[in-house]
């Protein structure tokens, strides 16, 4: 018997508007520690990493490891069903070839139950080293959400160059090039608006525009967003999901023919 | 020019 319940839907409804772009489907592991997810985009360009802990559940129960294969765009589906502040109850029975979503009101007053099918996926894994990273910066999510935005309008690519100074998003195209800049922040009011870096060597690398911004749907789960970059070795894009877990997103490089 | 590569070509499959 697998359940697990938690307080607002909408969590899980910005979980799916991360991971959608990147997934059609996509395995959810569940374990006694909590639901994992990982796994590639069809061009195994970038890789999603999910990680819901038990503790962060409002109620968690999993007898024995399963796996469920769902389809996002049928979860997504499902979940816009529920209003933000549902609690939904997430069941399935040990080998159940279905599970179902249960949202509740807070009021108590609507209690409905989607059952879905579960899918058979042969889902490749692949073995994360854990990395020290030349640099690790800490900046407002919506601030690289906006950076990546706005330097996708002029080109394909956006180059990171980050340097104990700070860091520089740019880019370039047919009409011309674009820098950001953003230096670390010496002080600041709150402590979600501000960058941080931690730097051991410099480290300037290529990545592909369209990843980043599907990267930047996860925008409404945090506050911050953590980069962290080494030569050669892919980003890792992460936001930490408040008293629950986080979202990690590793992308690829671009490499110099 | 720049390539973009895959995933593999920096992880291991399990």
């Amino acid at each position: 018997m697998f359940e697990a319940r938690l307080i607002n839907s909408v969590t899980f409804k910005k979980v799916l508007d991360a991971i959608k772009d990147l997934l059609n489907e996509a395995s959810f592991d569940c374990s006694e520690a909590g639901i994992q997810l990982q796994a590639m985009d069809n061009s195994h360009v970038s890789l999603v990493s999910l990680a819901l802990r038990s503790d962060g559940f409002d109620k968690y129960r999993c007898d024995r490891n399963l796996t469920m294969g769902m389809n996002l765009a049928s979860m997504s589906k499902i979940f816009r069903c529920s209003s933000n502040d549902d609690t939904v109850t997430i069941k399935a029975q040990d080998d159940a070839d279905t599970v179902t979503f249960m949202f509740e009101s807070k009021k108590q007053e609507k209690i409905s139950d989607y059952e879905m099918k579960l899918m058979n996926l042969d889902q490749e894994h692949l073995g994360i080293p854990d990395t020290d990273f030349s640099c690790v910066i800490r900046m407002p999510a919506g601030e690289f959400a906006r950076i990546v935005r706005d330097l996708s309008q002029f080109g394909e690519s956006i180059v990171i160059s980050c340097t104990k100074e700070g860091v520089k998003f740019s880019t370039s195209g047919d009409i011309g090039s674009a820098n950001v800049k953003l230096a670390q922040t010496s002080s600041f009011e709150k402590e979600e608006e501000a960058v941080i870096i931690e730097m051991q060597e410099p480290v300037t690398l290529t990545f592909a525009c369209q990843y980043l911004n599907s990267f930047t749907k996860a925008t409404p789960l945090a506050n911050q967003v953590q980069l962290s970059m080494s030569d050669n070795v892919p980003l890792v894009v992460e936001y930490q999901i408040p008293d629950l877990g986080h979202l990690r997103y590793y992308l690829a490089p671009k490499i110099e023919e | 020019v720049q390539n973009q590569p895959t995933l593999m070509n920096f992880f291991k499959k399990k």
